[in-house]
């Protein structure tokens, strides 16, 4: 076996960038750059792009395609303030409107301001059935009669938004089992699917945060928003890892169609460049 | 944490002497580490252990601390001044009413804002507030302004018929002139940096506003890319100050930091709550406590 030079300083200092740029972290950075040395010496055919595409490729978890044979299908939509829970939603259902499939969006956010107003009107947009209540009611009995209606009215799919939060909120965390719980007394299983929606813009919070929604609700995949900016997203890799989440889809803009499935190969060439 | 860390690294050295350049560069591998792990951006990061690797080489050890202690010591003050050691305040001089502009990215918390630091002027300095709803484009985005100027005790202004935020904008500091509001709070459509349309619509707002002060709303869980929205509304549309928002969570703030350091501009106010209650003044000395964690 022949190895090739080492990698230059300069390509290195380059690759280090580019990392802690997109948000990738100390702690992965220098894993990367490790991996990223052994491999350019030996591997001198390809470009020392390509080399960095390919192991940041491989730190994300395999995707296994989900699917459900429950009908409704019950999703619940996490995460912390701002981070496009809502609009995800809304994406997700014109989604399942297009494939030819039933939804009803349930709005469990009865806690900011004119949360129901906002699903509503996205409802109204899409022709989308909604199900909401006053503000201020139990964000647990809204979930169970969103439940209720969409096995009444025999819909494919319901999608849960619950307000923002953060972890720091003890209060608001145990408010969130106790959705989990409602939604699986008012169908056995629900929810199917736990997403955690995260800003694309946010850093290293990322893991922390992930880490403590799944002390309170086992989050069994990731959204990520707002890649249409300069953020890269690159703080998910160490939440996706250490936690073994599949990130589900990305968002790239505020539109019901902006909602792409994720795909890893592109999000990394995305953060090579 | 970091006195910890710099505690292992130092631990050879003895109350005397001098702290060395080989050293200090064990150290800064590790101040460098903490700002990244705290979200300051790395070229921020970089420039500011460069600053601080000046500062420490050669000081005297002291006896009264631990060199690990003292050097943490250093990047505190560091920080601290980079910060700007003394929180700058509002400024509303001149003929009222006193605009004050909402800029940011989606989800920053401008709206909240806006009702938040009506509250607090109302509160502090008894000024009478008006908030305008010139974010025309978020669903229900007016109903929410409506819901916590209501909340927050302040007037408000909207017309859900209109498409130009820009006239609506106008309209309303007409409207405040009249009314004796001597503060009139604009909260705008949350956009990015690189959308050249939104971009120009804002500096169209802007141009109509005529603000004492525009305030760029930023989220303070933000990572790298901080500085990029930091620079380019700087350069494209111009502020005077920021929010940092949703300091109430655990991150580390390390996105004031690089705020500060590529514009120069201060941090006025701080995200800690929902409610209008949920602003207070920025602290440097805290922020810079929290960054180091
Ligand atoms: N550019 C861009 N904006 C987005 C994306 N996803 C959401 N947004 C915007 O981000 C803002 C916040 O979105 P919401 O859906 O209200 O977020 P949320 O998580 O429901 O917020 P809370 O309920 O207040 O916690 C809105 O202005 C959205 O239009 C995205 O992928 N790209
Ligand atoms: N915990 C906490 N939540 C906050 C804070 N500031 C804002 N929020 C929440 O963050 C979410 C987004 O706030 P908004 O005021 O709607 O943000 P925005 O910038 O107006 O969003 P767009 O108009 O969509 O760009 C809401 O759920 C707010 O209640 C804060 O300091 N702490
Ligand atoms: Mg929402
Ligand atoms: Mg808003």
């Amino acid at each position: 076996l022949v190895f090739g030079e080492g990698v230059d300083e300069n390509t290195l200092e380059l690759a280090e960038e580019i990392l802690l740029a997109s948000d990738l972290g100390w702690e992965l950075t220098e894993l990367v750059l490790e991996r990223f040395r052994k491999e350019f010496k030996l591997n001198r055919d390809s470009s020392w792009k390509v080399i960095l595409v390919d192991i940041l490729e491989e730190l994300l978890p395999e995707n296994k395609s989900w699917s459900s044979d429950a009908k409704p299908a019950v999703t619940m939509v996490v995460g912390v303030n701002g981070a496009g829970k809502t609009t995800t939603i809304a994406r997700l259902s014109q989604a399942i409107t297009r494939d030819g499939h039933s939804v009803l969006m349930g709005c469990a956010d009865t806690y900011r301001a004119a949360a129901s107003e906002q699903l509503a009107l996205w409802g109204e947009r899409l022709g989308i059935p909604v199900h909401t209540s006053i503000e201020g009611t139990d964000p647990g009995s809204v979930t169970f009669d969103a439940i209720k209606k969409a096995q009444t009215l025999k819909l494919d799919h319901v999608i849960i938004d619950t307000a923002g939060r953060l972890p720091t909120q003890k209060g608001l965390m145990d408010e969130l089992s106790k959705v989990y719980r409602v939604a699986g007394k008012a169908m056995e299983g629900a929810p199917h699917r736990v997403l955690l929606v995260l800003d694309g813009t946010v850093g290293q919070n990322a893991l922390p945060q992930a880490q403590q929604f799944m002390k309170f609700i086992p989050v069994t995949d990731i959204v990520v928003t707002k890649l249409d900016g300069t953020a890269k997203g690159g703080s998910v890799f160490a939440m996706a890892r250490e936690l073994n989440l599949p990130i589900r889809y990305i968002g790239v803009g505020e539109g019901a169609d902006d909602l792409v499935v994720f795909d890893g190969r592109t999000f990394v060439e995305a953060i090579v460049g | 944490k970091l006195a910890d860390r710099l505690g292992q690294t130092f631990k050879n050295l003895s109350g005397k002497g001098v702290l060395s350049e080989s050293n200090i560069s064990d150290a800064m591998r590790e101040i460098r580490r903490a700002l990244l792990e705290a979200d300051v951006n790395f070229k921020v990061a970089k420039k500011f252990v460069a600053e601080v690797t000046e500062k420490a080489t050669g000081e005297r050890v002291l006896k009264s601390l631990s060199p690990g202690q003292q050097v943490v010591k250093i990047v505190n003050e560091q920080i601290v001044e980079l910060l700007g050691s003394n929180a700058e305040k509002l400024e509303l001089t001149g003929k009222p009413p006193h605009v004050i502009l909402l800029l940011g990215l989606q989800g920053s918390g401008k709206t909240t804002t806006a009702a938040r630091l009506a509250y607090l002027l109302q509160k502090k300095q008894n000024r009478r507030c008006m908030v305008v709803a010139a974010d025309l484009q978020r669903p229900a985005a007016i109903d929410q302004l409506e819901v916590m100027a209501k909340k927050a005790g302040a007037s408000f202004y909207c017309d859900r018929n209109e498409k130009d935020p820009a006239e609506v904008t106008r309209a309303a500091i007409h409207k405040a002139g009249l009314a004796y509001n001597d503060v009139v709070i604009v909260d705008t459509a949350g956009r990015l940096h690189v959308d050249s349309d939104l971009m120009e619509e804002l500096e169209r707002v802007k141009a109509v506003a005529k603000p004492d002060e525009s305030l760029l709303v930023l989220d303070g869980l933000s990572g790298q890319d901080a500085v990029n929205v930091a620079l380019e509304f700087n350069e494209q549309i111009g502020f005077s100050g920021a929010v940092l928002t949703k300091m109430d969570g655990d991150s580390r703030g390390g996105a004031a930091l690089s705020f500060r350091a590529v514009t120069g501009k201060p941090i006025k106010f701080v995200g800690i709550g929902e409610s209008v209650t949920g602003l207070e003044e920025f602290d440097p000395s805290r922020m810079a406590g929290r960054i180091l964690g």
